[in-house]
């Protein structure tokens, strides 16, 4: 059972103690913000009040024993910097940090974070891609010029079956699953893992996988 | 060419605003602070001051020609649902709006925003998978309980083609593309899409498309 610990129970930090804590995590969390802890302890398994500015504070909590920490500070960039210089300090193998800015993730880099996450930057520019691209309805970026995308089936594959269709042949793009509509319209679309015999039927959404240009080519050919 | 309208620009709004405008497209900028409409005016089209909460504003500022308008303001939750409102009135066809918390997100659906994005939670989300996964290093949802994911290329593929290695027959995953270790250790890892063909090396990472527990399977076959 993973221990992992959180400091600073923003909006980041409270989605993540939460979606932690109901798949089963054992979840240690400080807070300056006394509220705020109190708010958290039913959800997580110890809400301490403290400043992570203080090494102490930290070990008082126990973080010197998570196997992983994340600095969810953001908006205290100093304080951000010295969390995360404290857990290095503190030993703690993998330390996330959670960055406002280019600059402040550089210097979290610097200063030993092993992973930094830029919330507002990557949801922007995965929904700057979206609202761009000529059809695709989401599109999750992989790598430089590679994603997966959510495209409306084109006309030209209804009733055909995925191998018929031989969507990767034809397009180079991969399709990994479809989304069709739910027999009850209340119910959100149920996803099918694809598979060659698989029949694409009108308003199904397809998963794709491959470079952008050619999954734009499959959206626009319709 | 898309126009798109931007209300707020905090570093959810500058992100995208950035992102659109050096693909392209044409952004339109309104946000109460002058500094920060000083500031955003060299990267994007036209920044103007103003408050979104009121309609002439935006309609001084050109809003009603927008595609489409993202309402990225986030800690002032009235300024966000009021700019939502006056956008769905000025009869801008889709309208994007950033919710910070769940309650939020459901009254900016209510009031007619088309597409509501959750920058912190999805991330917190998306981190919260990754920590508690046995070996994948990144992991992507994509519906409930699949995923793409990143993970080590297990010892018994080592020097196998892909074909070979049968791994969507054997696992039920499907390996989308190889991450492999660039020559020169200063540059990030190439991608290589996935092709029958290719042989997976040492220390080669394998992006992988499939239900959590046969991806899970995978990773811990090593
Ligand atoms: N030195 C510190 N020690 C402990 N907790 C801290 C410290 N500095 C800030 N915090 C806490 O971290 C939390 C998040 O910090 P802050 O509000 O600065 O970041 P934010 O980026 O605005 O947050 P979010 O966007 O995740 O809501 C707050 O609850 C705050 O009390
Ligand atoms: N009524 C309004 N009209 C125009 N701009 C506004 C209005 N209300 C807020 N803003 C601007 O929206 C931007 C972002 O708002 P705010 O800081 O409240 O959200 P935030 O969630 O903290 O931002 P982020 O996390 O994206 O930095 C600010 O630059 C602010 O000046």
């Amino acid at each position: 059972m993973k221990r992992i610990g959180i400091i600073g129970a923003g909006r980041f930090g409270q989605s993540l103690a939460g979606s932690l804590a109901e798949k089963g995590a054992e979840v240690l969390l400080i807070d300056q913000n006394r509220e705020t802890v109190q708010e958290m302890s039913e959800y997580v398994t110890k809400a301490v009040q403290g400043d992570a500015t203080n090494p102490r504070a930290l070990t008082d909590a126990g973080f010197q024993d998570c196997d992983t920490v994340v600095v969810a500070i953001g908006s205290n960039v100093e304080g951000s910097i010295m969390a995360t210089v404290n857990c290095k300090e503190l030993g703690i193998p993998t330390v996330v940090a959670k960055a406002v800015s280019d600059m402040h993730g550089k210097v979290l880099k610097r200063v030993g974070a092993d992973i930094v996450v830029y919330p507002n930057k990557d949801r922007a520019t995965r929904l700057a891609r979206s609202l761009l691209a000529r059809n695709p309805i989401d599109l999750f970026e992989i790598a430089d010029g590679v994603s997966v995308a959510e495209v409306a089936a084109p006309e030209f594959l209804i009733d055909k079956t995925l191998a018929e269709a031989a969507v990767r042949q034809k397009y180079g793009v991969t399709v990994l699953a479809i989304r069709r509509l739910a027999d009850d319209p209340r119910l959100p679309r149920q996803l099918i893992i694809a598979n060659g015999d698989d029949k694409i039927q009108r308003e199904d959404r397809l998963l794709v996988f491959g470079v952008d240009k050619k999954i734009d080519d499959l959206a626009h050919d319709n």
